[in-house]
């Protein structure tokens, strides 16, 4: 473990911490795509399998447990407990051009074609464009809410941190994982566009409104 | 040479 990994996490973890908030004070999902976190969903489950097959430490089981458990439960809240609330005309990326091409490269592109690594690959190419239909319905409805926008940046920052986790690892361990790499590089560079117009609204006290 | 893959990370 090191601090940019450590940072990565609390940033993953202030991120679902901030969109259940907004869902619960608000009792809204307005502007929260239900699509990406469906994507998330499919991500975290593919990706700890492992959780009751292989024990790394009590931190890597509680968060692996509190990510599962957090994007079902946001789930829930945005198909059923807050449903009439659900922007679906706006959440309408076809995320079957993502999981099928993703599908697709996870079997030729891995480090070992074997079940268990096959999914992980998966779910690594997979989270790199979750965060898709959840820009797309932003861009469609033309503006995001404050706490979406903090929500966003928190998201984007955790792979970003990993990334130089990565380097860090690279140069302390000798450590290097060229998918999860070139994923996180992928999936960071997806919330550029956002993060310019985070630090340049946001941060500014306005709102995030694109050019409808 | 086979890097460990990353499967201690989240």
């Amino acid at each position: 473990m090191n601090i940019f990994r450590l940072c990565g996490d609390m940033s993953h973890l202030a991120a679902i911490i901030i969109l259940l908030l907004k869902m619960w004070k608000t009792r809204s999902v307005a502007g929260i795509s239900g699509k990406s976190q469906i994507l998330f969903a499919t991500v975290f489950t593919a990706r700890y399998l492992d959780l009751f097959t292989s024990f790394i430490s009590i931190y890597n089981t509680c968060m692996k447990v509190f990510f599962i458990g957090t994007v079902y439960f946001t789930i829930y809240l945005i198909y059923m407990k807050f449903k009439a609330t659900y922007d679906s005309n706006h959440d309408s990326f076809r995320v079957e051009f993502l999981i099928v091409p993703v599908g697709g490269l996870a079997f030729l592109v891995n480090h070992e074609f074997a079940p268990l690594e096959i999914i992980w690959t998966f779910s690594i190419y997979l989270e790199s464009v979750a965060i898709l239909p959840q820009l797309f319905m932003i861009s469609k409805t033309g503006e995001a809410e404050t706490i979406t926008s903090h929500y966003l940046f928190a998201l984007g920052s955790y792979r970003a941190l990993y990334l130089c986790n990565w380097i860090y690892r690279y140069y302390a361990e000798g450590f290097f994982d060229l998918i999860a790499v070139v994923a996180g590089v992928v999936q960071t560079i997806l919330y550029c566009d956002f993060f310019y117009l985070y630090i340049t609204k946001v941060m500014k006290g306005k709102k995030i409104s694109l050019p409808a | 040479k086979q890097w460990p893959s990353s499967k201690d990370e989240l």
